[in-house]
């Protein structure tokens, strides 16, 4: 079965859906077949990575609340290796759609996610809440990888994480393990930058990936274009830095 | 009654806190009487004022779930004219633990707010998404702010937000006005901040505020002080486009 790697913060605009976009179009690149997951209401992975779903295309409300299998749910895109199941605006109000609903108490909501055919690995782009459908993913989850924007509320808002991750751990799923921590959008030469990154790094040591994402503006033009960074501005640091990034995931995931 | 104005934007990241936090200060500032009130669960405005709650303090769980009168737990900042109701860690779960609830069916959760006692303005900082919490402050409010970031996703997410403001307006509140539109982070050297300026001000006209807030490294590095930008870098940018944001605010609020 693939491994499941949820990408999640609640901390809203910290790099979520900017990480899944350019290491999916990594990964791909590099061979592997990946299935990338949109979600959030927002549908900005789907856009990101410029796929425009057919009219009434199976979407990740398909996934959530009629609980499909995804393997029935994903769509090829332009991306050589990178498939997808596109967003939903449905989802916006799940929360409250779904409360009280017995079958949503198991939080198994992502379940359908085990069943994906032939990929390699799962990357799964999730809202900025720890609402039913983050903790749907994390409870089917193997791994979480969390961005953390590297500015001052964003260090504020993990202890809240970590503390939903090890609930989420003890009530719904023992494996689900840390896949490391990104630091993202950051500026090393301001003093914020580099105490938040001592901060990161002493708490969280070797679960923090070596690569280091910079503030570029090349990384917030690329989804105007609906293209990964590694095609849009080859060469920069911020496509040199997940292109870092995707080897460390691989490392991690598959041992390589 | 004191005029409610709501800032909210499902997106993650565009500046609601730092709005709140700098448009409050500014007012108080000016002599108006404010009352802050932080409904996310990440508490950034409480942190971002600098203000540490009591042991057992009032808080916006007191206002949402208790239905309780604002007026009895706004508390004193150390920023004269400035109160706070503070946030809770406890609203996380709050779509779940209130979906199914009758009394929560009307959706007037903050109707608390109605009974603030002596303030001149409210201003309300929401979650990034269209829940419970950012549905019933919409549901009490007079104005919403919509603090827009000068990117692509920022700029994509607007019509699912104009959409539910226009149902809050049909459905739970028909006073419903917008106060307008703030430009955030703007870096007006880049291409993609000059298209979203153009983008934004041809869809929404007058409702743009002219003051545009320019992306500024005080502005990220306050919060980690507790102050505002006044406070912090007074004279730069970011405070200027404050103080005019605040002059533009209160020529909508109160027709000054
Ligand atoms: N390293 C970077 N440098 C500059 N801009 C970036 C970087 N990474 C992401 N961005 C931009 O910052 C904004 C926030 O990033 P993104 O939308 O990926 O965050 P998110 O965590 O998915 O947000 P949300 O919480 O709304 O889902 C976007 O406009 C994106 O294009
Ligand atoms: N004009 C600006 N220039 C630079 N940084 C800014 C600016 N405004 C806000 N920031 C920083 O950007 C980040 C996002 O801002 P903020 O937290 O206010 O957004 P938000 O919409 O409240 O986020 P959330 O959706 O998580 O509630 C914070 O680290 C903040 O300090
Ligand atoms: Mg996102
Ligand atoms: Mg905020």
């Amino acid at each position: 079965r693939a491994p499941i790697i949820v990408c999640a913060n609640q901390k809203g605009g910290v790099g979520k859906t900017t990480t899944v976009v350019n290491l999916a179009a990594e990964l791909a690149h590099r061979g592997y077949k990946v299935l990338a997951v949109d979600l959030d209401p927002q549908r900005n992975l789907t856009s990101g990575i410029g796929f425009v779903p057919a009219q009434g295309a199976a979407s990740a409300y398909d996934l959530l609340v009629r609980r499909q299998p995804a393997a029935g749910l994903a769509q090829a895109t332009s991306i050589p290796g990178l498939s997808v199941i596109p967003g939903s605006a449905d989802l916006a109000g799940i929360d409250i759609e779904l409360a009280g609903d017995d079958a949503a108490g198991d939080r198994q909501l992502a379940a359908g996610l085990r069943d994906v055919g032939e990929f390699d690995v799962v990357l799964v782009d999730t809202p900025p809440s720890l609402g039913l459908v983050t903790v749907g993913a994390l409870a089917v989850a193997d791994a979480v990888l969390v961005p953390v924007q590297c500015e001052y509320y964003a260090l504020e808002g993990l202890s809240q994480l970590m503390a939903t991750i090890r609930l989420v751990r003890e009530r719904l799923n023992p494996n689900l393990e840390i896949n490391g921590l990104l630091l993202t959008m950051l500026d090393p030469r301001t003093k914020l930058g580099s105490d938040v990154v001592r901060e990161v790094e002493e708490h969280f040591g070797e679960l923090v990936y070596r690569a280091r994402v910079p503030r570029s503006v090349r990384l917030a033009e690329a989804p105007s274009h609906g293209v990964a960074i590694r095609s849009y501005a080859p060469g920069t640091t911020g496509a040199e830095s997940y292109a870092q990034a995707a080897e460390e995931f691989a490392a991690r995931v598959f041992h390589v």
